[in-house]
């Protein structure tokens, strides 16, 4: 374990709960995209079966459930709790033009062509592309409410931080795990437009992010 | 055998 990696998932785990505190307080998902929250809760059901057959630490078995019933509990405030506020018909982007070149991907880009290995790696590839509909969300609506920007913020600093801990992990410990990295890169790359206008818009106080 | 790299990351 090291800073970035820490700092990592402490904004992964921040990012989670001030969407699912906004939801729940708010008692509204009004401009959240389902369809991420469905991925976010599958790629961590995929990448987290290793929870019942290999112990790496408390700490990694504690964040891997944290995660796991914070996503699954989130999923359910927007397709149950909170249907009557969920925009589905803003909320349009076609994920079956994620899964299914990300499942194809899996199968041919692995470590190794083991069921929990292909499952580890379908995780890696859908965790880059899973913000999609939520960041196509906001161009379709042309806005997102601050809390909505901070949420995202924490999302993108958390693989921006995990590029740090592999780069350490390079220098330290010889330790370099391509799939993760390379999709760990697109998946930053898909927030660059949106830190930029998180940066220039909402730092500046002007709450709401409008589109240009 | 091709050792697995342990994902021993979140």
């Amino acid at each position: 374990m090291n800073i970035f990696r820490l700092l990592g998932d402490m904004c992964h785990l921040v990012a989670i709960i001030i969407l699912f505190l906004k939801i729940w307080r708010s008692k509204s998902c009004a401009g959240i995209s389902g369809k991420s929250q469905v991925l976010f809760a599958l790629v961590f059901t995929t990448r987290y079966l290793d929870l019942f057959t290999s112990f790496i630490s408390v700490y990694n078995t504690v964040m891997k459930v944290v995660f796991l019933v914070l996503a699954y509990a989130t999923v359910y405030l927007i397709y149950l709790r909170f249907r009557s506020t969920y925009n589905s018909e803003s909320d349009s982007f076609r994920v079956e033009f994620l899964l299914v070149p990300v499942a194809g991907l899996s199968f041919l880009e692995n470590y190794a062509f083991a069921p929990l290995e292909i499952l580890w790696t379908f995780s890696i590839y859908l965790e880059s592309v899973a913000i999609l509909p939520q960041l196509f969300m906001i161009t379709k609506t042309g806005e997102a409410e601050s809390i909505t920007t901070h949420y995202l913020f924490f999302l993108g600093l958390y693989r921006a931080l995990y590029l740090a801990n592999w780069v350490w992990r390079y220098h330290t410990e010889g330790f370099f795990d391509q799939i993760a990295v390379v999709s760990g890169v697109v998946q930053t790359i898909f927030y660059c437009d949106f830190f930029y206008l998180y940066f220039t818009k909402v730092l500046r106080g002007s709450g709401k992010m409008t589109l240009p | 055998s091709v050792q697995l790299p342990r994902h021993d990351e979140l």
